[in-house]
């Protein structure tokens, strides 16, 4: 049973979102 | 053969005959990702999931993204009229979506809305009820269980207030509400079941 998720491309999508934050927060 | 997407989240379910299946996963990949931001974006908002270490949040996210879209999206399907609206706005019968293979997942996500909306919930027991659906110590993979598990005990407590407070007189809501997330689990695996196919196909 391989990983739908990582089928989706989802984990690359949700890395990103989540480092978008980490570029706006403020020093 | 004709590749069919029906997916709420797919802007183009039905594709042109012309595109490869590679392309058309793309053109469905470009759907949803503005919805998965979105995911990412909300559990930004709960308060200590930034804390949690990034492969929890990861981990969490990947795994409950599509619970989380089902609930925000619960209102797109139109049990009375049997249609679910999809995010381009185009609006399509049961029997329809049914004929393009969607048929057993649909039913219960239709199952699943009636139930949830039958609830009632304000718009900020359902952000909470998200909250703790996104914030599942069980979900496998997690690295530090104890953070996670302690974020999600404070959020279900945050929750249980919040809906004792709504209805002071029904006790039994704040547990009907809970009983929602063995049924998204379902529907989950369900999904990831109907993607597995897609790809395989």
């Amino acid at each position: 049973f391989s990983d739908p998720a990582s089928n989706l491309g989802l984990e690359d999508i949700i890395r990103k979102a989540l480092m978008g934050n980490l570029e706006e927060r403020p020093e | 053969k004709d590749i069919v997407l029906a997916c709420p989240m797919n802007m183009f379910p039905q594709t042109e005959p012309n595109k490869t299946p590679q392309e058309i996963w793309e053109d469905f990949s470009l759907s949803f990702t503005p919805a998965v931001r979105e995911v990412v974006e909300f559990a930004k908002h709960i308060p200590g999931f930034s804390a949690l270490s990034e492969n929890d949040q990861v981990t969490l996210l990947k795994a409950g993204t599509f619970e989380v879209l089902m609930v925000r999206f619960a209102s797109l399907f139109n049990v009375k009229e049997q249609t679910v609206t999809f995010i381009s706005g185009t609006t399509y019968s049961l029997e329809a979506l049914k004929g393009m293979g969607m048929g057993g997942l649909l039913d219960t996500m239709f199952e699943f809305s009636e139930k949830l909306n039958s609830l009632e919930l304000t718009a900020e027991e359902l952000g909470l009820f998200t909250a703790v659906v996104l914030v599942s110590a069980d979900r496998s993979g997690i690295e530090n269980l104890n953070s996670v598990e302690l974020l999600q005990e404070s959020l279900i407590r945050v929750l249980r207030a919040l809906v004792s407070k709504s209805n002071p007189c029904d006790a039994s809501r704040f547990t009907k509400l809970l009983l929602k997330m063995p049924d998204l689990r379902t529907l989950n695996n369900m999904h990831s079941e109907k993607l597995l196919s897609f790809r395989i196909d």
